[in-house]
């Protein structure tokens, strides 16, 4: 579902040079759970943003869903993210002038469902996480987590075959958190959905098929959990 | 340095009311490091808010640093923010087109400092929080992780009496975070500068004084740490 072999990012040139991805290569298989931790600066961000085509690697070969991002230009990437990728940022990015059920409708929309299958689609997944009275509700009159959790009911529905999330449970408290990283084990579980989750909570790396760690811009650690 | 009697915060008229804060009351003394705790949409944000007036409650009295909120405007909060209390945002709400140590100079500055003072105190504080060498970045060109830290060190500069913390070690991982928490305890055990900091992660709590719990809008508990 995602390969990506010796990429590179840097930011500048010269001595003022940052590299924020030093070669690192990953491979996530169908119905795969992965966390990457790693310390402030590492790198999490930016090796998400690569997965899910956000930013161009310096070097390296990217390839989500089977398709090598390279060959991509910004609408085929962005079609890709649509159909193939689920994101949660972890800055949200959710559109303030469309209420909650809205955010979450939007993608299924733009791929082409018809308003009443993408609302029903999106009330469910609002729903599951929690959000059963907040579906008109715009992200300004929400709280930090009730934002977080819109935007990961988003990256859930449709189906998409790799979930990215970037510190999902950041904003929410510890039960609330690990309801959502339930929710996602349950769908990578079924099969048809992997998922890279950054995350600096070991409870919900525990969740996890394997712990990635990252530091200074390279994987220093990939770690299989043993199940019992 | 805080107290807050009987607040009550809500939002919209009639059967679509929300009760942000249900008759909350507080007081924290000099020198106390409190933690609050509570599910996503307890109130914890609003409760922060309304102590940092940049919310006005609907019912209840609000004192800080002496001053009662109720009999201040717009430009007298704002300089009582300025002056008596560091705030650190949920969302961070750094001026994206300063850099990070013009965003942490800029309190000081509008207080009349010069700027080389402004700028050494400023340093410092980043130095402080480990980004000494990301002084002249700006916002957008940080990791989640480093911009929250910019904004810890813009709210415990200029020796305020109140610091006001909304999840600040959200974006943080658990090594950075921990040094987060140790410097706020510092600063409170020294005697002049007390703390109210939300968070969800038990280690956070483990420095507080005091925790907080909040459910549905009102204080379920009020837990004073026994320390060793
Ligand atoms: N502008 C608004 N209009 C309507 N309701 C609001 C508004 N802002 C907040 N609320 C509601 O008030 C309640 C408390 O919100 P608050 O942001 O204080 O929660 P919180 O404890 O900080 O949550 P989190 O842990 O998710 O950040 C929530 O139920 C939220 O939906
Ligand atoms: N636009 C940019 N220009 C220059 N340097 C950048 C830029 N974006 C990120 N960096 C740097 O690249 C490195 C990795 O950043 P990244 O955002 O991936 O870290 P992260 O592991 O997600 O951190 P956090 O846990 O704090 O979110 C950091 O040292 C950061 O300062
Ligand atoms: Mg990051
Ligand atoms: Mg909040």
């Amino acid at each position: 579902v995602l390969q990506m072999c010796d990429v590179r990012r840097d930011y500048g040139n010269g001595p003022a040079q940052v590299v924020a991805l030093d070669g690192v290569s990953i491979e996530i298989a169908p119905g795969e759970l992965v966390a990457v931790m790693g310390p402030s600066g590492s790198g999490k961000s930016t090796l998400l943003n690569l997965a899910g085509g956000l930013d161009e690697a310096t070097s390296g070969q990217i390839v989500v869903a089977g398709v090598d991002l390279a060959g991509l230009d910004q609408r085929g990437l962005a079609t890709l993210r649509r159909r193939q990728v689920g994101i949660v940022f972890q800055e949200l990015n959710l559109l303030p002038t469309l209420t909650a059920v809205e955010n979450v409708m939007l993608p299924l929309e733009l791929d082409g469902s018809s308003s009443r299958a993408a609302r029903a689609v999106a009330e469910q997944s609002l729903v599951e996480v929690g959000l059963d009275r907040k579906f008109d509700r715009y992200p300004d009159d929400l709280s930090g987590g009730e934002q977080q959790r819109v935007a990961i009911a988003r990256a859930l529905t449709g189906d998409r075959p790799l979930l990215l999330a970037d510190e999902p449970t950041g904003a929410l408290d510890t039960v609330t958190g690990e309801k959502i990283i339930e929710l996602i084990a349950d769908r990578t579980n079924r099969g048809n959905v992997s998922a890279l989750v950054v995350t600096h909570e070991p409870r919900v790396a525990s969740f996890a098929d394997r712990v990635i760690w990252l530091r200074d811009g390279q994987v220093v650690d990939d770690v299989t959990a043993t199940t019992a």
